[in-house]
C-alpha cells in the first residue's frame, strides 16, 4: 500500500474478462483508511 | 416584483457549461454535507472505470473501460481506452451513477468487456493493451456503489415533528412536519396547513430547526399551535438529529442586550448590516435586530447562536473592505462606527466572544456550484463563488443581476436566510426563510425511495425541485 494525497491507497489484482479471455492486473484504489 | 423562475433544463449542460467556458467546479470534497462529501477520496483525473459501451451494435449491453478526463463535482468526462488523444466520443456523466463500476466489476458480473467499435481494429491484441494501460492506474474502491448509497440515508422521515422559524414572524418558531426529504432538504409543512401548502424547505443540519420544546428551553418566542393533539402518524423527532451547535461560557464576559455588531440581514442575504443584540436567550442564543429597520414589536429579530458565522464583529467589513450597509434612514455618510456607537450610547461586542474558526473549506474565487436559490427555495441553481472573506463565501447565481448575490458560509453551519423580492425587498413576508445549502456541480439528490442516481444533466426530482441553469443559456447548444 502506498499513501497517495490524503487518502491510502491499495494495490489489488483486478480481474478483467475480454473477448479473449480473462486475465488480472495490479491497480490502486482507495482503501477505508487515511 | 422580479422573481427568479423555474427555467427549462432542455439544453443546459454541465458539462458543456463547464468545457465550453474553461470553468472549474468545486469539488465535491468541499460539500460536507452533501452525498460523499466526506469519503470522495482522491477521486481525480486518470481514474479508470468500467462503463457500458455505447459505441457498439451487439444487442446485449456491453461495458468498455475509460478513464476521467475531467472532474467537475460529481459530474466526470470520460474517454474509453484505445482513444488516446481523440475526444470524439468523450462523454459525460456522472460518477455516482448506477452504471459506473470500479475495474473488476464486469469480471466479476460475469460482462464481457468489448472494445468500441470506432477503435475495434486498431489493436490486435487488447489483452496486452490493456495490461499495459491499467498495470499501475487508478480506479474506485470495490465498495464505491455502496458508499454513495449510504451516504444518501438521512436520518429524517416524513411524519415527524420539528420546531421551525415562522417564515412570516422570523422572532419565532413553530411547529412544522416533515412532509419529504429529498436529498438531505426537508419539505416542512406548518402543523396548522390545512391544505399542507404553507410550507419551508431547509436542509437537515439547518440551523433553523430544532426539537420540539427547544423554543421553551431557551427563552425563544414561539407560536402556539391551534392544534392541541397531534395528528395521527405524526411523532417529535429525536433531539439527536438535529445539529449541535457549539458549548459556550455565558458566565464570564458575554453579549449583552444593546450591544452593537455587524450581521447578514437574514432578509436580505446580501448585505452585511449594522446590527444590535436585542436579547440573550439560553445555549449562547442571541436575538438580534438590523438597526433602522426593526419592527416596532420586534417581529423580525432573528435568533443567530453566538457561534453563527452571520454575525461579526463591529469593523468587520471595513477590515475585508466589504460594504457595510448603514442603518435605514442614517444619513450621516459615510457611516462611522465610531461616531455611531457615540450618538447611541452604545458599545460593541466584544471581539472575543465572535466565532473566528476558518475551516480549511477548499473553496476558491470563481468555482462553479450548485446553490439553492432563496428567492425560490424549491430551486437550486448555477451559481459561482466570486469572492472568499476567511469563511464566507459571496454566490452569485449565474446569468443574474448582483443583487441576488448572497454571502453564505462555506461549510455546513450556514446561516439562516430567506427570499428577497427584488424592489420590495423587506416590506414582503417571505416565501421561503431557509438556509442557503450548496451542492457540488451534478449533485442528484433523491428522496429516500431511492430513485437511482442517473448521468449528467437531470431534470428536477420528484418534481419537486430542479436545477435552474442560467437564463443565457437556456437556448439548445
Amino acid at each position: 500500500s502506498s499513501e497517495i494525497g490524503s487518502r491510502k491507497w491499495e494495490q489489488k489484482q483486478v480481474h478483467i474478462q475480454t473477448l479473449e479471455g480473462e486475465f488480472s492486473v495490479a491497480m490502486w484504489s482507495p482503501s477505508d483508511q487515511k | 416584483a422580479k422573481t427568479k423562475a423555474a427555467v427549462s433544463m432542455e439544453g443546459f449542460s454541465w458539462g458543456n457549461y463547464i468545457n465550453s467556458n474553461s470553468f472549474i467546479a468545486a469539488p465535491v470534497t468541499c460539500f460536507k454535507h452533501a452525498p460523499m462529501g466526506t469519503c470522495w477520496g482522491d477521486i481525480s483525473e486518470n481514474v479508470r472505470v468500467e462503463v457500458p459501451n455505447t459505441d457498439c451494435s451487439l444487442p446485449t449491453k456491453v461495458f468498455w473501460i475509460a478513464g476521467i478526463v475531467k472532474l467537475a463535482g460529481y459530474n466526470a468526462l470520460l474517454r474509453y481506452e484505445g482513444f488516446e488523444n481523440d475526444s470524439g466520443l468523450d462523454f459525460w456523466c456522472n460518477i455516482c451513477g448506477s452504471d459506473i463500476h470500479p475495474v473488476g466489476w464486469c469480471a466479476a458480473s460475469g460482462k464481457p468487456l468489448v472494445p468500441p467499435r470506432t477503435i475495434q481494429h486498431k489493436y490486435t491484441n487488447w489483452k496486452a493493451f490493456l495490461v499495459k494501460r491499467l498495470t499501475g492506474a487508478k480506479t474506485l474502491p470495490p465498495d464505491f456503489s455502496q458508499k454513495v448509497s449510504e451516504s444518501m440515508q438521512y436520518p429524517f422521515r416524513p411524519c415527524m415533528r420539528v420546531e421551525v422559524v415562522d417564515k412570516r414572524h422570523l422572532c419565532r418558531t413553530r411547529v412544522a412536519v416533515v412532509e419529504s426529504v429529498i436529498g438531505g432538504r426537508l419539505r416542512l409543512v406548518y402543523e396548522e396547513s390545512e391544505d399542507r401548502t404553507d410550507d419551508f424547505w431547509c436542509h437537515m443540519h439547518s440551523p433553523l430547526i430544532h426539537h420540539v420544546g427547544w423554543s421553551r428551553s431557551i427563552g425563544h418566542r414561539f407560536k402556539r399551535s391551534d392544534i392541541t393533539k397531534k395528528q395521527d402518524g405524526h411523532f417529535d423527532t429525536p433531539p439527536h438529529l438535529f445539529a449541535k451547535v457549539k458549548e459556550v461560557d455565558q458566565s464570564g464576559e458575554w453579549f449583552k442586550e444593546g450591544m452593537k455588531l455587524e450581521a447578514i440581514d437574514p432578509l436580505n442575504l446580501s448585505t452585511i448590516c449594522v446590527a444590535t443584540i436585542r436579547k440573550v436567550l439560553a445555549d449562547g442564543f442571541l436575538m438580534i435586530g438590523i438597526d433602522g429597520s426593526e419592527a416596532a414589536d420586534g417581529s423580525d429579530w432573528f435568533c443567530y447562536h453566538a457561534t453563527s458565522p452571520s454575525i461579526f464583529p463591529v469593523g468587520f467589513c471595513e477590515i475585508n473592505m466589504i460594504e457595510l450597509t448603514p442603518p435605514r434612514g442614517y444619513t450621516k455618510l459615510p457611516f462611522k462606527w465610531f461616531d455611531y456607537l457615540r450618538e447611541t450610547g452604545s458599545i460593541a461586542a466584544p471581539v472575543k466572544l465572535f466565532n473566528k474558526d476558518v475551516p480549511n473549506h477548499g473553496f476558491r474565487v470563481g468555482m462553479k456550484l450548485e446553490a439553492v436559490d432563496l428567492m425560490e427555495p424549491r430551486l437550486i441553481c448555477v451559481a459561482t463563488v466570486t469572492r472568499i472573506i476567511h469563511r464566507l463565501l459571496r454566490i452569485h447565481f449565474d446569468g443574474w443581476e448582483e443583487e441576488y448575490d448572497q454571502w453564505v458560509d462555506s461549510s455546513r453551519e450556514s446561516q439562516s436566510g430567506s427570499s428577497k423580492q427584488k424592489k420590495k425587498a423587506k416590506s414582503q413576508q417571505y416565501k421561503g426563510h431557509k438556509k442557503k445549502r450548496k451542492m457540488p456541480v451534478g449533485k442528484k439528490p433523491v428522496s429516500l425511495s431511492s430513485l437511482p442516481m442517473t448521468g449528467g444533466v437531470r431534470r428536477g426530482f420528484s418534481g419537486d425541485e430542479e436545477l435552474t441553469p442560467p437564463p443565457a443559456q437556456t437556448a439548445p447548444e
